[in-house]
């Protein structure tokens, strides 16, 4: 089953 | 001092009601070129942004850059007090700690002020990257919102699949399966009305529904949806504010382990 990924993967804190 | 004046009240409602159901709390930034807005929701799957610009406003006056946090529900039920055709007003002190709404009858004869309490919202601004997305979708908004509804009558998944053929939305659930395929169409009579696909390389991602029924609730601000893909990237849901900015939802995938 696809596990749900978060936005803080892919984009880092400026 | 800050003094943010709109002829179209009702667009600001229509902005907070694109938001407060994915987003609470948020801080609004307001600089000299305008006022923008970056929050995920609480489990950190979507993230919104929003861009009005200053030169959108009938009025825009901000002497110094202010970060006014304010919980989006209340600012939403406040502007619900103002007529859609009102002239909204908004004023801050530089230091103060409250923000007051103001909201003129078109013929300025009624004339309301709401005053809100700001509130202290730690939160970072992630950095965006720009990106080359494989697909690019463009279609009517009100198609989008009635697809992302229709399949989640059936799954609470959808696969959305980019190809030469067309966009192909994709769910299963307890009681059966949906495929929903859109061809570019583009000999219609009006633009807004036309499904274009930019496509470099074939896409094709997984996300919950759920999120993108909340991205719909911006369907009112724009007649046009532009949805962005790559692989391995958040998918891009913008929907255009005329002459203004947008607002755009970022939305992690899901992926197979």
């Amino acid at each position: 089953k696809p596990k749900q990924q978060t936005i803080s993967r892919f984009f880092a804190p400026k | 001092m800050l003094e943010l004046r709109l002829l179209q009240g009702g667009l600001l409602k229509k902005v907070l009601e694109a938001m407060r159901e994915l987003v609470t709390d948020a801080n609004f930034d307001c600089s000299r070129s305008g006022c923008s807005l970056q929050a995920m929701d609480s489990s950190h799957v979507a993230l919104v942004a929003l861009l009005l610009r200053s030169d959108g406003f009938d009025h825009f006056r901000c002497d110094r850059n202010r970060s006014m946090g304010m919980n989006l529900n209340h600012v939403a039920k406040l502007l619900r007090c103002a007529g859609n055709d009102d002239i909204v007003t908004l004023k801050a002190d530089d230091d103060g700690d409250t923000v007051t709404f103001m909201f003129e009858s078109p013929k300025q004869d009624k004339i309301a002020d709401f005053e809100m309490k700001l509130m202290d919202i730690q939160s970072e601004h992630l950095g965006i990257p720009e990106a080359e997305y494989q697909a690019i979708v463009k279609m009517p908004s009100q198609e989008f919102a009635r697809i992302c509804r229709d399949l989640s009558t059936i799954g609470d998944t959808v696969v959305i699949s980019v190809t030469k053929e067309g966009v192909k939305f994709s769910t299963k659930g307890d009681i059966g399966s949906a495929n929903i395929v859109c061809r570019q169409n583009t000999t219609v009579d009006k633009p807004e009305e036309s499904t274009v696909i930019e496509m470099k390389d074939p896409v094709s991602l997984t996300f919950a529904l759920r999120y993108l029924i909340s991205f719909t609730k911006a369907t009112p601000l724009s007649n046009t949806v532009t949805v962005s893909m790559s692989s391995d990237l958040p998918m891009v849901v913008e929907y255009k504010i005329a002459d203004m900015g947008y607002i755009r939802y970022y939305l992690a995938p899901k992926i197979d382990e």
